[in-house]
């Protein structure tokens, strides 16, 4: 999974 | 997005509502932790330095400047237009003891070393611990207004909501982030003595009081 989609939450 | 994460940002958004119009409506930021917006407005700003760089969705980024914009606008409410009423005596947490350890912590423990990832981390860390002078206030005054104790249980709420989150983005999507649940779980344990008295006594229709 890549690093910059798991900062998808507030 | 999962109906948790969902319940958690709109717990989260009630909470800076409620808070909001309590300060509003009394105009009076009495039993209201300064110190702790402040290092809410340092969680929101080193967790949301990508608002301008990186565009995940319209509710990411309206949700951001929102939560940005309100902390800023509490911090200005509590130490400037309602200054009068800021109890500056009781907001007397020593918060460089959070913000140091926190600090280091971050640089240590991280899923990368690399500058963006170590300043999300301590956004993350410090959250979880953010709570705590007002937490220390309401001990210190030995009581809580209703309306500060909902927007706390609104403010607890959220981060148990987004543990539910994590748990089915765990099973659902094989997503875990070990920095954010640790951190999640000690934000929401620190909620626990407070959600006990909000249950046993202001859904009775008491005031909190502890005992001083």
């Amino acid at each position: 999974v890549e690093l910059d989609d798991l900062k998808d939450e507030l | 997005m999962n109906i948790f994460r969902l319940c958690g940002d709109m717990s989260h958004l009630a909470a800076i509502i409620i808070l909001l119009l309590k300060m509003w409506k009394t105009r009076s930021v009495a039993g209201i932790s300064g110190k702790s917006q402040i290092l809410f407005a340092t969680v929101f700003t080193a967790r949301y330095l990508d608002l301008f760089t990186s565009f995940i969705s319209i509710y990411n980024t309206c949700m951001k400047v929102f939560f940005i914009g309100t902390v800023y606008f509490t911090i200005y409410l509590i130490y400037m237009k309602f200054k009068a009423t800021y109890d500056s005596n009781h907001d007397s947490f020593r918060v460089e003891f959070l913000i140091v350890p926190v600090g280091g912590l971050a640089f240590l423990v991280n899923h990368e070393f690399a500058p963006l990832e170590i300043i999300w981390t301590f956004s993350i860390y410090l959250e979880s611990v953010a709570i705590l002078p007002q937490l220390f206030m309401i001990s210190k005054t030995g009581e809580a207004e209703t309306i500060t104790s909902h927007y706390l249980f609104a403010l607890g709420s959220y981060r148990a909501l987004y543990l539910c989150n994590w748990i089915y983005r765990y099973y659902a999507e094989g997503f875990f982030d070990l920095i954010a649940v640790v951190a999640g779980v000690v934000q929401t344990i620190l909620y626990c003595d407070f959600f006990y008295l909000y249950i046993t006594k202001v859904m009775k229709g008491k005031k909190i009081s502890l005992p001083a």
